[in-house]
């Protein structure tokens, strides 16, 4: 038998390089590189012998793309799969650096870590072994990255219920990046209900499987209340919601066939007796470049 | 409520005690956090305004020290980026709007941004909060913390911080919001809990008032901007609001808080603004205040009196009738009160123009004949308002020859029942009396024995 | 930085603004 490596990898300019944070699936928040479409993604493989020699079947370091559906965890599907031969079958003698580089290589969706689905980035190092292989992986992030619409017509809308309440909502613009602000305001055309407040929350909605197998998880990302107490007709109401405070994602749609991820805003308005009125819009969120 | 109060005040002592610490050792967005929680205690429902008022002043206190603290990093030049954005983060409006207030006077304080653009931006976002006591709490915070920071500048100075006609527009419009928050308190609870509802409300009426005191503390307000921009846009809210004990308060308040030389300018509008108001509101007594604040105003030693070109009894003579025949369900006392001050006026400021005296005479007996009445008893209230208006020309003159040349004053006899007529007559001779009156010709002599006929048939 | 100005509004109306709640 060949003795125990540690496999170590180190991206080029990892010192300069951003890093961001991505929820884990047990909802912690973890840092990691950062990396956009089209970029290299360059490094070097550290392989630190543990004892004197290992013998090895072959190295080789594959940058991968997949997607993971927790309910079909046995399935990965990959759209992405690129392959680096680092080493041919030997045997290593002492610790050895190798380079590698994957060129330009096409990133063409966000990570993202979610309920019922994961899309993630990694490196995997493989020394292949006769008996059982020893791998590495190294997740990166990759943000997807959108310039300002041409077309961003905003949301206007009259919406009611006959004799009760008339409204007309309106939000400054359909698209928004995420650390836009909505800009609105509630008219309040008919009220023959007692409110006690209004608030606007933002629903993500993930959307995995399809057909007949769809499945549909919520999350209320925010509840932002916007108004407190009763208006009476005529009255305009502002709205103001910064969501860079929130733990955003741009949207996603129809993922490699595989799932989406939607934003509504839900206008809510709840009566003195915990009736809710409300009404829903989707809004697409979408990445700005930093400056 | 005094345990729901201790509550709130035990969290308020609590959460602002942290955020001092916090401040303190500079981890502001944790004080920050303190803060809100400290101000969600204002979110309640469960307090009377009473004691909505007492949370609202410890909780006032405290922010206070906040201001104190961000003003202070902000001289030092530790500028929080974006602090203004930040605070607006919070879920719940009631906290962000008030430390979006104190953020955004931190800002004004500052002088690093726009000042009316910030004013007209918090003036706004108060919209948000419709409960009537939260709101106009909210916005009297408003008020309290900008009273130091209005521009007050003329048109023409124009600078970044805007005019005086900013303040104004800012100060009107919160105005506006908090009378229409203050009425429509009228429509909340049970209509069992109407007079308590109406007590509660009368409480709070300095909050609205406050607005009007504002305005008047803006030095470089000058009168045509009063009577241009001011005035209409206060009696616009205070007729249309249609609630009266809302424009029993705010006329009485225009009075007291604006200068004379302003109510000189305004006559007009503002007695046309008593003659719409509610049935209920005692007009009289508005308008009585008003005059006898110009007779004062006229007679100061270090005044200017009143100005030539205003003809101070001509308007209220006009106006005060115009109300009368607006209002038809005036009390005829209220009528003659109005009367009342009205020849005091006279005898104050034009002393003399015995016209203007028997004019009020003469539209009281115009008034008495229009109404038809004939007799009024001595016991009435309308008989003891004409007796104090007959003896005020008795007592301003003490010349019974002087009093007959009012061609009114006789014909006012009338009125009387044979009780009343005898006690007048008792008193003008009684005046006649004291000031050893020399009466020469008979025809003199004749007018007044008729006067106290009841003395003498 | 983003475009955080209120929206223009309709002005409410004084019947509106102090008619009683329907």
């Amino acid at each position: 038998f060949g003795s125990n490596a540690e496999i170590d990898i180190a991206l080029d300019g990892q010192a300069s390089r951003k890093q961001a944070e991505i929820k884990t699936e047990d909802g912690k928040k973890e840092k990691l590189y950062l990396y956009y479409d089209g970029e290299s993604v360059t490094g070097k493989v550290n392989i630190t012998l543990k004892g004197k020699k290992m013998e090895h079947q072959g190295i080789k370091i594959e940058f991968i793309g997949q997607i993971e559906l927790y309910y079909d965890r046995g399935n990965h599907h990959e759209f992405t799969s690129l392959v680096k031969e680092l080493a041919r079958p030997g045997e290593l003698t002492q610790s050895t650096t190798y380079d590698f580089d994957f060129v330009q290589v096409e990133k063409p969706y966000e990570s993202y870590t979610g309920a019922n689905v994961r899309l993630r980035y990694f490196l995997r190092v493989t020394i292949a072994k006769r008996l059982t292989d020893v791998t590495r992986e190294m997740d990166i992030i990759v943000h997807t990255l959108s310039q300002y619409p041409e077309m961003n017509n905003s949301i206007k809308m009259e919406v009611g219920i006959e004799d009760c309440l008339h409204i007309e909502f309106e939000y400054n613009k359909s698209k928004y990046h995420l650390k836009d602000v909505i800009v609105g305001k509630i008219y309040f055309l008919l009220v023959r209900i007692k409110i006690k407040h209004m608030e606007l929350a933002i629903i993500k909605r993930e959307t995995t499987g399809s057909g007949p197998n769809t499945f549909n998880e919520n999350e209320t990302i925010a509840k932002y209340e916007i108004m407190d107490g009763a208006p009476v007709r005529g009255e305009s109401i502002p709205i103001r919601l910064f969501l860079a405070g929130y733990d955003l994602t741009p949207t996603m749609r129809d993922i490699n066939k595989k799932f989406s991820v939607r934003y509504y805003l839900n206008l809510v308005l709840v009566d003195e007796e915990e009736r809710r009125y409300f009404k829903q819009q989707e809004i697409t969120l979408w990445r700005k470049p930093d400056k | 409520q005094e345990k729901l109060l201790d509550e709130a005040m035990q969290v308020v002592k609590v959460q602002s005690f942290q955020m001092k610490r916090c401040l303190d050792k500079a981890k502001l967005m944790d004080g920050l956090k303190h803060a809100s929680n400290m101000l969600s205690e204002l979110r309640t429902s469960m307090l009377s305004p009473k004691s909505y008022y007492e949370l609202y002043m410890a909780i006032c206190d405290e922010l206070r020290y906040l201001e104190q603290y961000l003003a202070d990093e902000f001289q030092k030049g530790h500028k929080v980026a974006d602090l203004y954005e930040l605070v607006q983060y919070a879920g719940n409006i009631i906290p962000r709007l008030y430390l979006l207030v104190t953020v955004g006077v931190v800002y004004i304080k500052a002088n690093d941004h726009n000042r009316k653009d910030i004013l007209k931006d918090l003036v706004e976002m108060c919209r948000g909060v419709q409960h009537p006591l939260r709101g106009l709490f909210l916005r009297n915070y408003l008020l309290q913390c900008t009273r130091n920071s209005l521009p007050d500048c003329q048109e023409g100075e124009e600078t970044q911080t805007g005019t005086v006609k900013d303040s104004i527009d800012f100060i009107l419009l919160n105005f506006a919001e908090m009378n229409k928050l203050w009425v429509r308190m009228q429509h909340q609870g049970h209509s069992r809990d109407r007079e308590k509802r109406e007590k509660e409300r009368l409480e709070l009426r300095i909050l609205v008032g406050t607005n009007l005191v504002r305005l008047s503390q803006l030095d470089t307000m000058v009168v045509d901007m009063y009577k241009k921009n001011v005035l209409p846009g206060v009696l616009e809210q205070t007729v249309s609001c249609r609630d009266y004990i809302a424009q029993e308060y705010l006329m009485e308040c225009i009075i007291q808080v604006f200068p004379d030389e302003f109510h000189l300018q305004t006559l007009n509008s503002f007695l046309k603004a008593c003659a719409d108001l509610h049935k209920l509101v005692n007009v009289k007594n508005i308008i009585i205040a008003l005059i006898d604040r110009l007779a004062l105003f006229a007679h100061r030693d270090d005044g200017s009196g009143i100005p030539s070109d205003i003809k101070l009894f001509d308007i209220f003579s006009q106006q005060v009738s115009s109300v009368i025949q607006a209002r038809e369900d005036m009390p005829t006392e209220d009528i003659v009160s109005l009367q009342v001050s009205l020849i005091n006026l006279a005898l104050k400021c034009y002393p003399d123009r015995v016209d203007y005296v028997d004019k009020v005479l003469e539209t009281t007996v115009e008034i008495f004949n229009r109404l038809n009445l004939e007799r009024l008893e001595s016991s009435s209230a309308v008989c003891k308002e004409l007796s104090r208006l007959l003896k005020i020309p008795v007592d301003n003159y003490n010349n019974l020859l002087t009093v007959l040349q009012l061609k009114h004053f006789a014909p006012l006899f009338e009125f009387f029942d044979y009780e009343s007529r005898k006690i007048m007559a008792a008193y003008v001779i009684n005046n006649a009396l004291e000031n050893s009156l020399y009466i020469p010709t008979q025809e003199q002599t004749d007018a007044v024995l008729t006067l106290v006929a009841p003395l003498v048939q | 930085s983003a475009d955080t100005r209120r929206l223009n509004t309709k002005k409410q109306t004084l019947d509106d603004a102090y008619a009683a709640p329907a």
